[in-house]
């Protein structure tokens, strides 16, 4: 797997992806 | 109570494929003549001391067992159902001596927890939850996550346990707007939950705020896929599905689980591992259980195979015992056993 197949890679995913959601 | 024990295990490890790798270690006979549907293990405090039990559904009757020796079971308690037939067992993780089951005809109409009285002398039953329930699953510290309703009256809910099973506090999650068919827990993410939904997404929860963080397409090759296991690492997603829907003709054999890595941040995802039959083997996936890099199913044949994620390949195959398939299988959470059931109340503990 690499980020051709996959996109942007981040370690902090779940805060960033928590920070971006409807409350 | 009369004591009701089981018999020795005197069946050597049958004709297994990789015969070394599955020992029998013993059986359980349920004599209520029902039809039998599930099997679960467990720790249960019995006399100040935690014991792992073994517990069986059949149809009308959930039964817990404690061991007597490495060979046999005594049956310790019973909870009788008298209208609607139990489905399925609901273990808890991190809960003593209490355990959920679903009760229901082709669907979930109740759940309901499964306790005894402080004197341990009575089996009690609570009703938790009733209606169009769609999906449960016990989740770590004394959680247990279900969906019930369709589309917009559809309800995500968790409950959270006390630790002696009582004092039940709820939440609630946002609904993805489409029908979740199961729930899986994060490894490395305790405060993640996924689901798979109907519409073949992958939905990924922030269980401390409720949010629905992500809804992350799979694919249609296979429909209705199960989602047993999920880890984090590195930034990706690894999960292991299973295909019950799969096709049996393609020509590499159709995969039972596979292993796909999903980009959360991008929703793009790509398989990593198909997991097959040795060839020479037809059926699909049935029913079947997941365990940190082992996962179980029964097939369509009646037969029992075994992978190691990590090896990628089937290391065991267990065909039917005494002419019975099998009809499901658990790996036990305490310890590392394999519970294999037939239909007929036959319940066979194995050593991997």
């Amino acid at each position: 797997c690499n980020e051709a197949d996959l996109g942007p890679i981040s370690l902090n995913w779940f805060e960033e992806l928590s920070l971006e959601a409807p409350p | 109570q009369s004591p009701e024990q089981t018999e020795a295990a005197d069946l050597p490890a049958c004709n297994s494929l990789n015969p070394g790798r599955l020992q029998l270690v013993s059986k359980l006979k349920n004599p209520s003549g029902s039809c039998s549907v599930d099997v679960s293990a467990m720790c249960w405090e019995i006399a100040g001391f935690k014991e792992p039990c073994i517990i069986t559904a059949c149809e009308y009757i959930v039964s817990l067992w404690k061991p007597l020796d490495t060979r046999q079971w005594e049956k310790l308690y019973s909870w009788h159902f008298t209208e609607v037939p139990v489905l399925q067992i609901v273990p808890v993780p991190d809960v003593c001596n209490l355990v959920c089951v679903a009760l229901g005809n082709l669907e979930i109409r109740e759940i309901r927890a499964l306790l005894c009285s402080s004197d341990g002398k009575r089996e009690k039953q609570v009703l938790l939850s009733s209606g169009n329930i769609k999906a449960v699953l016990g989740l770590t510290e004394r959680r247990l996550v279900s969906s019930s309703g369709t589309l917009c009256d559809q309800q995500v809910e968790i409950m959270t346990f006390a630790e002696d099973g009582g004092n039940k506090e709820k939440q609630f999650l946002m609904s993805p707007e489409e029908t979740v068919l199961t729930f899986a827990e994060v490894q490395g993410r305790q405060e993640a939950l996924l689901g798979t939904t109907i519409m073949n997404n992958i939905v990924i929860w922030n269980l401390k705020t409720g949010q629905l963080l992500k809804k992350m397409h799979i694919g249609d090759s296979y429909q209705a896929s199960v989602c047993h296991k999920a880890y984090s690492e590195m930034g990706l997603l690894f999960v292991v599905l299973s295909h019950p829907c799969a096709k049996e003709s393609e020509p590499l054999g159709s995969p039972v689980f596979q292993l796909i890595v999903i980009n959360p941040k991008t929703t793009l995802s790509v398989g990593v591992m198909p997991y097959c039959l040795p060839q020479g083997q037809a059926g699909r996936f049935l029913e079947g259980d997941v365990k940190d890099h082992f996962a179980a199913a029964v097939l369509t044949s009646g037969t029992i195979a075994i992978w190691d994620l990590l090896l990628g390949h089937c290391t065991a195959l267990l065909p039917p015992v005494s002419d019975q398939h099998w009809s499901f299988v658990k790996w036990s959470g305490t310890d590392s056993h394999l519970l294999a059931g037939q239909k007929d109340g036959n319940i066979f503990v194995y050593r991997y």
